[in-house]
């Protein structure tokens, strides 16, 4: 798993909660 | 032309916190139209647990999780910087607003200082460490991973010592932008492409769109 080599906001942009792309779905 | 013409102009009004399309588009990179599309869904999320109109962080969450009972720290500061009022729903308006930041032609600026009132927990003004690491437990605890404690502080750590360059244990605003300069990555997760032409995206809106332009 690559995490180590992230900083923390690179890990924290992942997040499903940011992810608003989910609201377009259908 | 059949269900698509089901809400018409008189019902649009009566719904709370609605606002003129026209207004909405001159404050956002919006057009009319694709106001009007994101009315659509609007409607759709505002109706999909409490029919009143409005999206309570329920309806908010469920459309990011498909489960309304989904805690999740980040989808809770999303709401929480959408709901501009903080009367505890997100308006239309708010709705609009808030949204046109993720568009791709929003201003990057506004980008990245969303990101940082997002990642400002507490609304200090400033990323404390102790935020980040909390970030990062939240961040793990959803995807399932798992990395020791002392793992995860030599991550905040690093990251502060790139971020935090006058060392005074915070990331200000304009540390931040400065950071995100160097790491542009880290707000791919503001823009939505759907948001580039929405009334495309949704079919269905253009063909309501169209006959309300008709109308």
């Amino acid at each position: 798993v690559a995490p180590v080599t992230m900083n923390a906001f690179e890990l924290i942009s992942k997040s499903q909660g940011l992810n608003l792309s989910s609201l377009f779905e259908k | 032309m059949g269900c698509v013409c089901s809400t018409s102009s008189s019902e649009k009004v009566k719904t709370p916190g609605y606002e003129d399309p026209t207004i909405l588009a001159s404050e956002t990179p919006f057009t009319v139209s694709e106001v009007d599309a994101l009315y659509e869904l609007y409607l759709k999320l505002s109706n999909s647990i409490i029919e009143d109109g409005l999206i309570h962080k329920e309806e908010f969450q469920l459309a990011l999780f498909r489960n309304k009972n989904e805690k999740n720290l980040f989808a809770d500061r999303i709401f929480d910087l959408f709901d501009v009022k903080r009367n505890g729903v997100i308006e239309f308006g708010e709705f609009v607003r808030s949204l046109g930041v993720f568009h791709p032609n929003a201003a990057l600026e506004d980008k990245i200082a969303f990101a940082f009132r997002l990642y400002d927990l507490r609304q200090t003004g400033y990323i404390e460490k102790q935020e980040l690491k909390e970030m990062v437990l939240a961040l793990l605890h959803e995807s399932d991973l798992y990395l020791s404690d002392e793992m995860i502080e030599s991550i905040v750590d690093k990251t502060f010592e790139d971020a935090d360059t006058k060392e005074d244990g915070r990331i200000d605003e304009d540390e931040w932008k400065a950071f995100v300069s160097q790491h542009p990555s880290l707000i791919k997760n503001m823009t939505l492409p759907y948001l580039k032409d929405i009334t495309l995206a949704f079919p269905s809106f253009i063909a309501r769109t169209e006959v309300e332009d008709s109308e």
